[in-house]
């Protein structure tokens, strides 16, 4: 099923991009 | 009003409604006087958005712009030295909000860059991983306009 396909993908851009930020070092200097 | 202009404030008063506020925090409306989105960012910060900060915005403004403008200001001003200060990241490319649109029109647009700002705060903070952590559990639809708004606001900031 393609939309379910369409789905799966977006939902992987999403934890991708919040894991990303999940593991990026706070800005606050020290 | 034109849909995509809107998707954006709609979008993070449902993430602000993930915060504990007393106020109410359903429409537009409900944030044009300041006072929900101080409170909300008391919790993200609460060392630098203090509670005696916090005091110092008015709770009963009601219909009236100009206290609204008073508020709208401690707060943008409290949330550009945050970046600056705190974050180390100057966002002087990023579009500041317009408030006196806010006050006197509840603009959703600028309403939405002043929201803009609060989630750059809260997933930025020393406790970002909680806020980051509740926004994954939103809507797939509210994920990806909150991701779209901080890849923007990533964009105009420099180190």
């Amino acid at each position: 099923d393609p939309n379910m396909k369409a789905g799966a993908a977006n939902e992987g851009v999403l934890a991708n991009f919040f894991n990303s930020l999940l593991s990026k070092k706070t800005g606050a200097p020290g | 009003m034109d849909e995509n202009k809107t998707a954006l404030v709609e979008s993070l008063i449902i993430w602000l409604q993930t915060f504990n506020i007393s106020a109410p925090c359903r429409t537009v409306e409900d944030l044009t006087t300041g006072a929900v989105i101080s409170q909300a960012l008391n919790q993200i910060d609460p060392s630098w958005f203090s509670d005696g900060w916090l005091s110092r915005i008015k709770g009963d403004v009601e219909d009236n712009w100009r206290l609204k403008m008073n508020n709208l200001k401690k707060v943008l001003q409290m949330i550009v030295d945050y970046y600056n200060e705190v974050l180390a990241q100057e966002i002087s490319d990023f579009p500041l909000p317009d408030l006196a649109l806010v006050a006197e029109r509840s603009d959703p647009v600028q309403l939405g860059r002043l929201l803009q700002l609060v989630l750059g705060c809260a997933v930025r903070c020393e406790r970002k991983q909680e806020y980051i952590q509740i926004i994954m559990t939103l809507e797939e639809s509210v994920q990806h306009v909150v991701m779209t708004a901080i890849q923007e606001l990533m964009s105009k900031e420099t180190v």
